[in-house]
């Protein structure tokens, strides 16, 4: 379902050139579970803004369900990124003047669902991540935390098909993360969800059906892992 | 050097009260390493920040050096806070118009630093975390774990004698938190700072002396390690 074929990314500052992205080849079936790693600055997170059409690569093709990203037109790519899509941002990315609530309901909204419906949606994404009882603070009246697990009921609330999560838990202790990673693992086997997850521990790496590893822009190695 | 006696933090949103401290009462010596862990959510950044003097407490006392935080003049917060405790935020708390070389440099600004030291030190607290190859570029041209190695280098800066991390290594990989928690225990072992890190990774507890668990606002467990 994801296919790209060597992605290049480069950023221009001066006459300096940062290579972020130097060749990247990759294919994600279909209903995969597939962890990325590799050391901080490799690339990882360039990569999964260009896998969720957030970014243009400088080189290389892109192909989701066999058709080329770059060739696709605005709303096509609006309708990926707002329905297809679910993004983790491994800065969350929340809006600072709403609530939790308000936060997770905003996809809904690009999708033209009815407050009603929108409201009830986003309340029971943040119940899923036991976050209900703080659903009316906004993002500096919450945790570390507590704001990345509104980061996920947001990308989870749309019911899209393929999860893409840039170090979903990073800020959470192990219990929580396990929790969060068994919601992961549910939504992927009882709903074939493609899931793409950039991750620095190895406890959310290993429940991976696959382990990608990248260095200086490049895929450096690839595990196949039966868990 | 810093102990507090029966801290509590409120925080009232309409007719809710958040009890984000409960009562907590702990005393680090001078030259100790204590790890602080607990879940998303039960107070551990609330803490930090009193104990860094960034936040006042609702209820309960903090001594530093033996003076009571709540009776300091402003003059000698600001000198604590700028020369005396290095502060590692959880969300890095970087300024976005600012390079890494600028931002580091800051507290060295306040302590009065001439221009010239100012940009040997910066450059020298980049190259110890790894960065100097990136010290011109500002935050949003860094990748996460980038950021967070910036927040640290500015925390050093100053040779404070008290270090407060929190969570500093949440967006590193496993190679390069490693590092940064050799350099964390190196500053320790040779130049007797005393370093609280609140933390999520067992790898980080493990190195420290103490670990104090909280729960809901309260410490509710310590365990001494010896390493
Ligand atoms: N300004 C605020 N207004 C209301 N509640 C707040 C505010 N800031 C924090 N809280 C609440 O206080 C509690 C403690 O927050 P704190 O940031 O100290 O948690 P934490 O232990 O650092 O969590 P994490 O591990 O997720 O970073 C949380 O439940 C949070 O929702
Ligand atoms: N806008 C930009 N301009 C210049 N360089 C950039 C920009 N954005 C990212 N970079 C550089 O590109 C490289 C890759 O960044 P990226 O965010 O993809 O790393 P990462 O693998 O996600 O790292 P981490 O694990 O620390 O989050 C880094 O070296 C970074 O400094
Ligand atoms: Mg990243
Ligand atoms: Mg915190």
């Amino acid at each position: 379902v994801i296919e790209t074929t060597d992605l290049h990314k480069i950023y221009t500052m001066g006459d300096e050139e940062v290579h972020a992205l130097a060749g990247v080849s990759l294919r994600i079936e279909r209903g995969e579970m597939v962890a990325i790693m590799g050391p901080s600055g490799c690339g990882k997170s360039t990569l999964m803004a260009i896998l969720g059409a957030l970014d243009k690569p400088t080189g290389g093709v892109y192909r989701l369900d066999g058709v080329e990203i770059g060739q696709m037109s605005d709303d096509r790519l609006s309708d990926i990124r707002n329905n297809r899509i679910g993004f983790v941002f491994q800065k969350f990315n929340l809006l600072s003047r709403s609530t939790a609530l308000e936060n997770v309901a905003l996809p809904l909204v690009y999708a033209g669902i009815p407050a009603r419906e929108r409201r009830e949606r986003a309340e029971r994404a943040l119940e899923i991540v036991d976050l209900k009882a703080r659903m009316k603070h906004k993002p500096n009246e919450l945790s570390g935390g507590q704001q990345q697990r509104v980061a996920i009921a947001r990308a989870l609330v749309n019911r899209p098909s393929i999860i893409l999560a840039d170090e979903p838990t990073g800020n959470l202790d192990s219990r929580t993360g396990e929790d969060i990673l068994r919601l992961f693992q549910e939504l992927h086997q009882t709903q074939g969800i493609t899931l793409v997850i950039v991750t620095h521990a190895a406890e959310v790496a290993e429940r991976a059906g696959r382990v990608i590893s990248m260095r200086d822009g490049v895929i450096v190695d690839e595990t196949v892992q039966t868990s």
